[in-house]
């Protein structure tokens, strides 16, 4: 969650 | 990814296909907003720096690519071969108050004093507000080209696609962003007006009036 999520959504 | 996130991609990636070919085939910029534009690029360049750090798929990275020079291309066509159809009276917003505001809301709610995870929280708060130069446009012209009206009914399917992405994503990983989630329902809210014009106008074979 949050920051520790990969941010794989564009 | 799931079939909602791809489609709304898709059609994020149509929406710009669409406004390219409306430059094209009337070698007019005119009822589209500069400034919008402009924040989109402001957006897409303080998102996707993590090009450069974190690889997440060839698909991800052939549309971040995408995105970002799609965008400046857009800024060119207007600055340049079509400068003469963009009309400056009209775009009128005060898009001063979007760049600080998104700058303050990022410095609050960041998930981490990071300078990466800062510029990504700074683009998600900036692409929540980034329609509003057009929106204001559409509201003082009060018509628009039917093209013009596609593009933006593509670009907020794919807001509201995103949120159900999330619903999705929350039942099936339990993955939440609430900075991403909280500022994407209000994005497609802004569409609310819009989108009702469009559904009961626009798809009926009227013309994009307002009331």
């Amino acid at each position: 969650m949050g920051a520790d999520a990969p941010k794989d959504e564009l | 990814m799931n079939i909602f996130r791809l489609v709304a991609d898709l059609m994020h990636l149509g929406s710009i296909l669409i406004l390219l070919l409306k430059m094209f085939t009337s070698r007019s910029c005119a009822g589209i907003s500069f400034k919008t534009q402009a924040l989109y690029l402001i957006v897409f360049v303080t998102r996707y720096l993590d090009l450069f750090t974190h690889f997440v798929s060839v698909y991800n990275t052939f549309m971040k690519i995408f995105f970002i020079s799609s965008a400046g291309y857009i800024l060119y066509m207007m600055r340049v071969p079509l400068k003469d159809t963009y009309n400056k009276h009209l775009d009128a917003f005060r898009w001063e108050f979007l760049l600080g505001g998104a700058g303050v809301l990022a410095l609050v709610f960041t998930h981490k004093y990071t300078v990466i995870e800062t510029l990504w929280t700074y683009s998600i708060f900036l692409e929540m507000m980034a329609i509003l130069p057009q929106l204001l446009q559409l509201q003082r012209t009060g018509e628009a080209e039917t093209i013009t009206t596609h593009y933006l009914f593509a670009l907020g399917a794919y807001r509201a696609l995103y949120i159900v992405n999330w619903i999705y994503r929350y039942e099936t990983e339990h993955h939440v962003d609430a900075i991403s989630t909280m500022a994407g329902i209000v994005q497609t809210a802004l569409y609310c007006d819009f989108f009702y014009v469009y559904f009961t106008r626009v798809l009926k074979g009227k013309r994009f009036k307002l009331p």
